[in-house]
């Protein structure tokens, strides 16, 4: 098939299967920002590892200038949270506290929308 | 990214979104799917974020990252937050802000504060329409009253167009990932579809069911869809399912 692509308006797609509703977290802003996160990176720390190494795979596929750009991210962007305003700042520390992430890749994961409006 | 808001016969508002990321990143060749998008899935996570043990807003999140891409604030309004791609993008903007020019804002910072802070429709729209920033973006906005909706398009430093829903048709608002003022990319067409739908369906129609089944229509729901998310203002509702986009099925 080749686009445009031609729609197909479904009436029978809701409710869709259980196994694929959405569960729900509670984040408590009242806890410190370091705090909020802890229970739900703790749970889904192997699954972030994995979406980020796939990230740097994929960086790396474009050739060795790119591959510079993840030594900068996993060296450099610990340091780039001092910039960042509270409470997000804290949020980040907090999270790779507890996901055991370089803090570099949770600012990178934070900031994956600037980098894809390219 | 498909986001909708759309009013019932009796003014009820419901917001809806497809949240489709992964375009060019891994094609996954046995199981014909993107990695990424793929990856992202297991993630995806209803958020209650709470002040004293009472709901201040809801959102859809990726688990880990702290910014605001769909959320509903009960009883104030609805957020959503479609990727608008610029040559002017988010590259140049985290330069800036690498050698000290700090006077934007990161667009997901922006959208939660705004879910914080922000106490009504039009004061998040002020905000959002007024505050610099480190990459375009489409937010798409609902209120609580009866024609309240709009997509803004924002520039980095500024807002370029405010769309009303009284002005897209009255009843319902749609944007893609295109500026509604110009054709979409026909190889990435999923606005004519989509308004397809919405007009199949009629205003009699619109519910959660009703926009869901539009949001599950091909090609608005593709192989890059990683979840549909559906809220409803006054009651604060959220009912988010992860995308299942049985072949065929468009690559995006």
């Amino acid at each position: 098939q080749v686009p445009p692509f031609k729609e197909e308006c479904v009436k029978d797609a809701y409710p869709p299967p259980a196994s694929l509703l959405v569960k729900e977290y509670i984040i408590n802003l009242d806890l410190a920002p370091e705090e909020r996160w802890a229970e739900l990176v703790k749970e889904k720390a192997e699954l972030i590892k994995n979406i980020l190494a796939k990230f740097k795979e994929f960086v790396r596929d474009w050739g060795q200038e790119a591959a510079k750009l993840i030594e900068l991210v996993d060296e450099k962007f610990g340091k780039f949270d001092d910039t960042l305003p509270e409470p997000f700042r804290g949020e980040l520390l907090g999270i790779a506290k507890y996901s055991n992430l370089n803090l570099g890749e949770v600012v990178l994961y934070n900031i994956f929308y600037e980098i894809f409006t390219v | 990214c498909t986001s909708i808001v759309a009013e019932d016969p009796s003014g009820n508002l419901y917001h809806a979104r497809n949240l489709d990321f992964g375009l060019f990143i891994g094609w996954d060749i046995r199981n014909e799917t993107w990695e990424i998008t793929e990856a992202l899935k297991p993630l995806i996570v209803n958020l209650n974020f709470q002040r004293s043990g009472q709901t201040v807003f809801k959102s859809v999140n990726y688990a880990g990252y702290v910014g605001i891409l769909t959320a509903v604030k009960p009883k104030t309004f609805t957020l959503s937050m479609d990727e608008r791609f610029n040559k002017d993008g988010g590259f140049i903007g985290i330069i800036e802000w690498l050698l000290g020019i700090r006077t934007g804002s990161w667009m997901g910072f922006l959208t939660r504060n705004v879910m914080e802070n922000s106490t009504s429709y039009s004061d998040a729209r002020d905000v959002l329409s007024n505050t610099e920033m480190l990459a375009p973006a489409y937010f798409i906005l609902g209120g609580t009253k009866s024609g309240e909706g709009c997509v803004i398009t924002r520039d980095r430093e500024k807002t370029i167009d405010i769309w009303e829903m009284k002005s897209a048709g009255g009843w319902y608002i749609l944007e893609t990932n295109y500026d509604h003022w110009t054709k979409p990319l026909f190889l990435d067409d999923r606005r004519t579809p989509a308004n397809n739908c919405m007009r199949n369906m009629t205003q009699t129609n619109v519910s959660v069911k009703g926009i869901f089944n539009v949001l599950s229509s091909k090609p608005v729901l593709n192989k890059l869809t990683t979840y549909t998310a559906v809220m409803e203002v006054s009651t604060g509702h959220l009912e988010t399912y992860l995308a299942n986009c049985t072949d065929p099925c468009f690559p995006w």
